[in-house]
């Protein structure tokens, strides 16, 4: 099973067409593994990237260098996916 | 009995086909069960047709979940097929579309990726067949149809989350629809559900042309996309692919559009992004709940505009 210890998913929003650019050429960056949520669509939409621990500090070292405005949106990704493991179990417990 | 199935959680592909027997047990005479085809992987592609008779009536399409990790998406197909069945005789409109339409619901249209969101990947988006050349397998079916195939917003690398593909319709599960609708040659309308960015779509996708209907589209999603506020005040945003999100080739509605299929949309359910594509099970019935009207208004006005 693949684990998303530590990752987190950070919510962009590109202030103009070159900072959307810039995003999209995140994206290229295979070494980073970056998994958008939300493709970066243009300035004024918010781009949700999945960036796997290892690579936590050089995205985020990008995007400051580059003045983007970000949030954390998801702490860890792996431990909403063991609530969701955890819910769908205590689901096949109950007797219906 | 469908009516011990739990709604409010999350299923494997198991528990959802073996509740769908249940569904055409419980409903004899309007809901039945029918194979489209085979997923890469061998799994059967299987549509739930709801129908109060006759032949060759004209044909709703709606699929959920053709993007495995949006478990929002077949969830709510599951929350929604169960509600057209228990509403039939009970909803006058429910009553008077299939009286005269017939509805078809694939609720899991990548079984193979669903199936490697349980076991592997949670994240998993694309198909699972093999790329030559590449050790990336997957195609994302959401740009494999031929709809200006290969254009902006889709990829041509194998290892990207939007690759195309080799060629349209190279994926069996893409395929399968294709053929399923041509085959029909009464559908009327196609809408094809996603999650999560509460937005109701329509053509173009692959240009930022207005399409000849664009206008009666527009109407049709503000009407759908207020009805769905009502319920819990949930946001939506509507308009055509390229003008609301961004360009993106090889769609399904597109092709559907560009098939003739005038009432083509695409649902982006919940969230507003405080999960995204993990969303907690305890908001599958308030997803599925808000977004019934919207597609009730969808399917009311097909039915009440002919073509």
């Amino acid at each position: 099973q693949r684990q998303f210890q530590g990752d987190q998913v950070l919510r962009i929003m590109a202030r103009d067409e070159e900072q959307a650019a810039l995003l999209k050429m995140l994206e290229e960056q295979e070494e980073l593994q970056v998994d958008f949520w939300r493709h970066p669509f243009g300035p004024g939409h918010p781009a949700d990237l999945r960036v796997p621990f290892p690579s936590l500090g050089a995205v985020k070292g990008f995007l400051e260098s580059h003045s983007f405005p970000y949030t954390v949106m998801i702490e860890d990704v792996q431990e909403l996916l063991d609530e969701e493991k955890e819910a769908m179990a205590r689901s096949r417990r109950v007797k219906r | 009995s469908s009516r011990a199935f739990d709604f409010g959680s999350y299923h494997t592909l198991d528990e959802i086909y073996s509740w769908m027997d249940t569904l055409v047990e419980d409903h004899p005479g309007l809901v039945s069960k029918i194979q489209i085809g085979q997923s890469y992987e061998g799994r059967d592609l299987l549509v739930l047709k709801f129908s109060t008779g006759g032949s060759a009536r004209p044909a709703i399409w709606v699929d959920t979940g053709i993007h495995s990790r949006e478990w929002i998406s077949q969830a709510t197909g599951v929350w929604t097929a169960n509600k057209i069945a228990e509403e039939y005789g009970r909803d006058p409109s429910v009553t008077a579309l299939l009286d005269n339409m017939d509805v078809f619901l694939e609720i899991i249209a990548n079984p193979d990726g669903f199936v490697f969101t349980h076991s592997s990947d949670r994240l998993w988006r694309k198909t699972r067949s093999p790329n030559t050349g590449s050790h990336c397998l997957g195609v994302d079916p959401n740009r494999n149809w031929d709809a200006g195939f290969g254009g902006a917003g889709s990829s041509g690398d194998p290892c990207s989350d939007i690759y195309h593909g080799p060629f349209p319709h190279s994926e069996r599960e893409v395929k399968a629809i294709v053929d399923f609708i041509r085959g029909h040659g009464n559908v009327k309308s196609v809408i094809s559900i996603h999650s999560y960015s509460q937005m109701l779509l329509f053509p173009y996708g692959y240009t930022s042309v207005p399409s000849p209907d664009y206008q009666e589209m527009n109407e049709l999603a503000k009407k759908a996309v207020s009805d769905l506020a009502a319920v819990y005040g949930t946001k939506y945003t509507f308009g055509s692919i390229a003008d609301t999100i961004y360009t993106a080739a090889g769609t399904t509605v597109d092709w559907a559009y560009d098939q003739g299929v005038k009432y083509s949309f695409t649902l982006e359910l919940r969230d507003t992004g405080r999960h995204g594509f993990l969303l907690p099970s305890s908001q599958i019935l308030p997803t599925a709940t808000e977004t019934w009207p919207a597609l009730l208004d969808i399917m009311v006005h097909v039915l009440e505009h002919p073509y």
